[in-house]
């Protein structure tokens, strides 16, 4: 049955969107049966990774309508992955949910039809701590962190690790943090340095060893909707995301 | 009677904070009574402002439990500006705001006691269209929308145009657009120019003139809480800050 790891940080532009992406892209790649679950609005992840056109039924469908699971899932083999899309309705959503009985538990309920069906299921957050991302860590096994190489990002951590702690005791006793991963590293910066320092020192082993560099492939893929291994297969991005996602997958299996 | 403007983009990183925090700076140096209000809970501009502990009241008194809004004013000298705080409580006001009767209109009552004594009051928001945002384009007389120069940046104009309009129609009919201003443009890469021309031909002269450059000052200068204009004064990224103040003071002037 599948492991759930959701992606998420509370600050906006740390580099979610692309982890998942290409973490989704590399498990595929290596065999995984994975399932990319679009949770922002922005559905940036479902763009990103190709998906054209989403339509009905996505992400809101099966959160909030009890849409079949299986008939929301668009395969994108081309990607050796599938996804759930987002779309702009579920922006509604964090309102919506509010007076909904077990509102945080709707997405654990929407998983457990899918999760016999895949290895890994991967959840792409929106930029807040919101019920979305509320649902999305009740869900979880586990939680990767991206951390951008920038003052602002160390900012929220502990915020961040506070909600953890509160979604522990209330609803997901289990869940715990698989790796923090540090992204858009700009080594020609003092300040990249200082921050990578900084985390490692207070978060020790769980952050993961592989440091994503700032590279403008990373930025330019999306565009073309292809994760960093068909946009710029070798590159040092796609190498950088390859060691992530073995990390990640050895984390996976033995724990 | 002060000119209020809120600086709103749901995606995530795009220089939202640092926009708010520097055009703030550079309008105060420049004589204008300014005041930043902070309604993001990572309080990213308060720190950056140079707030330090900010303690209570703040914004989240002032928007929730009707504190007198003088009292949630800290004064910054050193920046030539006032500041309402943020703090992580806020953090609630998404979900505690959804039952209160004229929940997008707290913000617009709490400022009224406050636009006297002001030329201009500039909001900083988190990254989402929540009530939060809602209460900020409700309040404001225009908006500025930062967007950063990334292909992910552009796949939200289209949504956050479409709330400003659900805005206008339902709680302020004179909401206008003041401009867009282009950040973190680095003109090594193609895409950065490529996202320019894009965005200047769809919103055409809206768009701000000045364009702010990548600029490592500028993600440097929040560790210390200061401007740019502080911390690196007569430098590149504050001259651009500098020519965006320009031309958002004279927008502001002749409309
Ligand atoms: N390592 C990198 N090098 C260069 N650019 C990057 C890198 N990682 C991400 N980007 C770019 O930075 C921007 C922010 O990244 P991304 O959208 O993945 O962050 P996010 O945390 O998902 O944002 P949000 O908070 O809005 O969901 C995007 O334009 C993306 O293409
Ligand atoms: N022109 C620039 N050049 C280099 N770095 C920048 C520039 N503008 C902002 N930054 C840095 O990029 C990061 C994102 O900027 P900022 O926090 O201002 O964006 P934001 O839109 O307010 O983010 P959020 O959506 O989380 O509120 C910060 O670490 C900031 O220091
Ligand atoms: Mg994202
Ligand atoms: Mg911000």
């Amino acid at each position: 049955t599948a492991r759930i790891i959701t992606f998420v940080n509370q600050k906006g532009g740390v580099g979610k969107t692309t982890t998942v992406v290409n973490v989704a892209a590399a498990a595929g790649r290596r065999g995984r049966r994975v399932l990319l679950v679009d949770l922002d609005p922005q559905a940036n992840a479902s763009s990103a990774a190709g998906v054209v056109d989403a339509g009905e039924p996505g992400i809101y469908e099966m959160l909030m309508e009890d849409e079949e699971p299986t008939a929301c899932v668009v395969e994108l083999p081309a990607e050796s992955m599938s996804v759930v899309p987002s779309s702009p309705a579920l922006a509604g959503a964090e309102v919506e949910l509010v007076p909904v009985m077990a509102r945080e538990r709707r997405l654990v309920h929407a998983l457990s039809a899918l999760r016999g069906s895949y290895d890994l299921i991967l959840i792409d957050c929106p930029p807040s701590l919101g019920l979305l991302t509320i649902n999305a860590l009740t869900a979880a096994d586990n939680v990767v962190i991206p951390v951008q190489c920038e003052y602002m990002a160390l900012e929220g951590l502990s915020r961040l690790t506070e909600t953890l702690e509160l979604v522990r005791r209330n609803l997901n006793p289990g869940l715990t943090i698989l790796g923090l991963v540090l992204t858009m590293f700009d080594g020609r910066t003092r300040l990249a340095q200082q921050v990578v320092d900084e985390v490692r020192s207070h978060f020790k082993q769980v952050v993961f060893t592989t440091v994503i560099p700032r590279s403008v492939r990373l930025s330019e893929a999306p565009s073309h909707g292809q994760s960093i291994f068909r946009y710029d297969p070798g590159g040092r991005a796609a190498n950088a995301y390859e060691a992530l996602a073995d990390e990640l997958l050895e984390r996976v299996g033995n724990s």
